[in-house]
């Protein structure tokens, strides 16, 4: 039957809540094993890191919807985390069986990779939420006198200081290492995908223009057609 | 189900995305 909009926010957040309970909230086994292959073992970069990233998403989450929801902020975190681990192994297997490798080292190692995985994550639990939506510019929990942000995508991008291109980057190996993400989940995805294509990417200090000066460079790019006579 | 368009080829992922190639 048809759900009422706050029936079906609550239905996605159970499922979402309940899909991760079997998730820990620490490395399992099989994911620490991934690090323990690599060159330098990356395990304690990787906590260090989602220690600070917590602290900073909880204080700026508390800031732009109002400081009794930086609880609210811990437990999306904590959500996000978890799915962050669970997609970062299933990431993995399927790299190991196409490159036939167990060695990440470079990936493993890399602060941008996980940075955007995690910002990635967090998007999914504040889109399951409701705090992230393009359809009603989301909504936020907070009340009273302080002033509130909007915390719909690309908020989160600011929070962690991600550039949107390496954001774009995880977006589609997100969605096919979690089958069980929504439709609604994967629309919005696909929706933060298409702004950062038509517009963030190209933003003032984008790591795009790096990249394409290194093709081009290179010698990478076609030689662009003299316009005819 | 969704229908989500995936661009990478069979052959790429995550790690030449992250420059890990």
């Amino acid at each position: 039957p048809p759900q009422t909009p706050i029936r079906a926010a609550m239905t996605s957040i159970q499922l979402l809540r309940g899909d991760l309970t079997s998730s820990g909230d620490q490395p399992s086994a099989n994911l620490l094993t991934y690090f323990k292959h690599c060159t330098v073992d990356p395990t304690q970069d990787v906590q260090k890191r989602l220690e600070t990233l917590g602290q900073v998403f909880s204080q700026t989450f508390g800031q732009a919807v109002g400081p009794h929801c930086v609880v609210y902020g811990r437990q999306r975190f904590a959500l996000g985390v978890r799915l962050y681990y669970r997609v970062m192994e299933e990431m993995l297997k399927s790299e190991e069986k196409r490159l036939s490798v167990q060695n990440f080292n470079k990936l493993l190692n890399d602060s941008t990779f996980h940075t955007s995985l995690l910002a990635c994550a967090l998007e999914v639990v504040m889109a399951t939420y409701g705090e992230s939506s393009f359809k009603n510019g989301g909504y936020n929990h907070g009340g009273g006198d302080s002033a509130e942000t909007n915390v719909c995508f690309p908020w989160i991008l600011n929070v962690f200081n991600l550039a949107a291109f390496d954001f774009y980057k995880v977006i589609e190996s997100f969605i096919k290492a979690d089958p069980t993400l929504s439709k609604d989940v994967v629309k919005h995805l696909e929706t933060c995908e298409n702004l950062i294509m038509e517009r963030l990417a190209w933003r003032t200090g984008s790591p795009l223009f790096e990249l394409l000066t290194q093709e081009h460079e290179s010698g990478g790019a076609e030689q662009v057609e003299t316009p005819a006579n | 189900s969704h229908d989500y368009h995936y661009g990478l080829e069979d052959h790429e992922g995550i790690s030449e995305l992250f420059d890990c190639d």
